[in-house]
């Protein structure tokens, strides 16, 4: 999960018979503008199983059975085809009742990035057999969970930061000295390349260039919420977006030379965010 | 940001081990060619905002 190194891989459908539901969450108005979300956390309340249908069921139940409830996104595309994204899953045991925490985070990200006017969040919930295979058993049809609207229905936890508090503030004041004090912020510098012996005959341009650091320090969530969120590290002061820097160099090619122009990466700082080790990368969303 | 990291992200771009040794005679004839000089320009507009991915 969470790692931008991995993508879905697509499969055949064995089995197809988990049973879905679609949960739709109008979110608009719901994060507070200027805010940073932490966490979102889909809770399900699993009805307790009615005995009925257990002596119904072709054959017992161990008190050990499981069945998979897995999370995902799905956006509807302008086209009117459907995408899915994997956001979570786990697995619940057909016995117990009550409510489930599924994190979410994810799902709420991508549709952050949803251009507007944004659909609903629409999270489609499956639930599956444990396992695959001729003698797997059937039991997690027996797995409810409160439908929307009725009593034990689905919640829609919004944990977030009011960057006013926690985030940085753009650049830094180049009147005011950085203290301990100062808030992240994004401090300019120069740095000239002519005073630099290994630029010398070989970087034509840019003679030197504005370049930026990340600066300042940054306020701590209070412990009660970092006991919350124990998956998180401090809040630092990071180069959150950054740019490249072209370059012009003189090349030798046989007896002559020529100038050729070379791009170093994330070479400038663009903007200083507060943010936490541990925190979700954002997966982009595809186009 | 330091010379040095300049120096090695540049060395990495164009995969050398460490700065060419060129004559200052050469460098100071060498004249930046209009074509290269407007890659240059447009790299330098369009430079986008990468995401970093934090620490």
């Amino acid at each position: 999960r969470f790692s931008q190194n991995f993508r879905e891989v697509a499969g055949r459908f064995l089995v197809s018979e988990a049973s879905t539901h679609l949960l739709v969450f109008g979110m608009e108005q719901r994060l507070p503008p200027n805010s940073e979300l932490v966490q979102a956390v889909l809770r399900l309340f699993q009805e307790p199983l009615p005995r009925a249908a257990l002596r119904r069921h072709e054959r017992p139940t161990p008190r050990s059975a499981r069945a998979r409830v897995t999370i995902e996104w799905l956006r509807v595309r302008d086209d009117g085809s459907n995408r899915t994204a994997l956001i979570d899953s786990r697995l619940v045991s057909i016995h117990e009742s009550g409510w489930k925490a599924f994190d979410v985070t994810e799902a709420v990200n991508f549709w952050q990035q949803l251009s507007r006017p944004r659909q609903p969040l629409l999270l489609q919930v499956s639930v599956q057999r444990e396992h695959l295979g001729p003698g797997a058993s059937g039991a997690h049809r027996l797995v409810r969970f409160g439908a929307q609207g009725a009593r034990g229905e689905p919640q829609l936890e919004l944990h977030t930061l009011d960057l006013k508090d926690y985030g940085a503030q753009g650049n830094c004041d180049p009147e005011a000295p950085v203290t301990e004090g100062t808030r992240c912020c994004r401090q300019e510098t120069y740095l000239d390349l002519q005073g630099m012996t290994w630029a010398e005959n070989w970087v034509l341009e840019p003679p030197g260039f504005l370049t930026y650091e990340c600066v300042g320090s940054c306020l701590q969530p209070p412990e009660a919420l970092t006991f919350k969120w124990p998956f998180l590290g401090p809040r630092q002061c990071i180069a959150s977006e950054t740019a490249s820097l072209p370059m012009i160099v003189r090349m030798k090619e046989g007896g002559r030379t020529r100038a050729q122009v070379v791009s170093l990466p994330n070479m400038r700082v663009q903007k200083c965010s507060c943010a936490s080790d541990g925190a979700l990368v954002p997966r982009g969303l595809e186009p | 940001l330091s010379g040095e990291q300049v120096l090695d992200s540049l060395l990495k771009q164009l995969q050398l081990d460490q700065p060419p040794v060129l004559d200052g005679d050469a460098a100071e004839g060498l004249a930046i060619p209009a074509h290269v000089r407007a890659q240059y320009v447009a790299l330098l507009q369009h430079s986008h905002a990468d995401h970093s991915r934090g620490k």
